[in-house]
């Protein structure tokens, strides 16, 4: 599974 | 963006200002633990550390400032103007236990072996168990303010919506993010005690009072 890498959450 | 990321963050959001209001109007931090509001700070440094090299969104932006400033505002609240009205002898938990491990976790647990990755993962590890102090310090006076029940209840919501938000975000974008996955989930559990109180007690308009 692709992991999120541009982290856009706080 | 998704409407339940939107709810988790306005949750957020509400739940420092319900907390700066109730420091304001109470002219008192009584019944906060500084510990958890010390806890949260590092957590926020730690995390958005990224506001100094990366750009996501004005929004992204604005909301990172205000959480850093509003951390750092209540600790200072909490340290220096009404430092009389908190009681350090019932804030007891040791929060190298919580650090600590922490720490250990984002060495093993990160998605990159660089300094801003390992304190990320520290950062979202060390703010699933921040409210520990604070829970602690409810379970030994056994009794809540109503508004610092209303802070305690927005704060736990906001991770909890964050849980539809991820499985959202797997299905439309295809992605996930298991350290913030996990550790959210875990943090959400902590609050059910607590949640079940606040829904059952003072939802319906009664004390939090916790059973002797």
């Amino acid at each position: 599974l692709p992991v999120v890498t541009e982290k856009d959450e706080l | 963006m998704n409407f339940f990321r939107l709810l988790g963050d306005l949750s957020h959001l509400a739940s420092i200002l319900i907390l700066l209001h109730k420091i304001k109007t109470t002219r008192s931090c009584r019944g906060l633990s500084f510990k958890t509001q010390a806890l949260y700070v590092a957590v926020f440094i730690t995390r958005y550390l990224d506001l100094t090299y990366r750009w996501v969104s004005l929004y992204n932006f604005v909301m990172k400032l205000f959480f850093i400033g509003s951390s750092c505002a209540t600790l200072y609240l909490m340290r220096y103007k009404y430092c009389p009205t908190h009681d350090p002898s019932i804030d007891t938990f040791k929060i190298e236990y919580l650090v600590g491990p922490c720490a250990i976790l984002a060495l093993i647990f990160n998605y990159k072996f660089s300094v801003s990755e390992v304190l990320w993962s520290f950062s979202i590890f060390l703010e699933s168990v921040a409210i520990l102090p604070q829970l602690f310090m409810l379970q030994r006076t056994g009794e809540a303010e109503t508004i610092t029940t209303h802070y305690l209840a927005a704060l736990g919501i906001y991770r909890a919506f964050y849980i539809p938000n991820w499985i959202y975000r797997y299905f439309t974008e295809g992605v996930v993010d298991p350290i913030a996955i996990v550790a959210g989930i875990a943090q959400t559990g902590l609050y059910l005690d607590f949640f079940y109180v606040y829904f059952t007690k003072v939802m319906q308009g009664e004390k939090f009072e916790l059973p002797a």
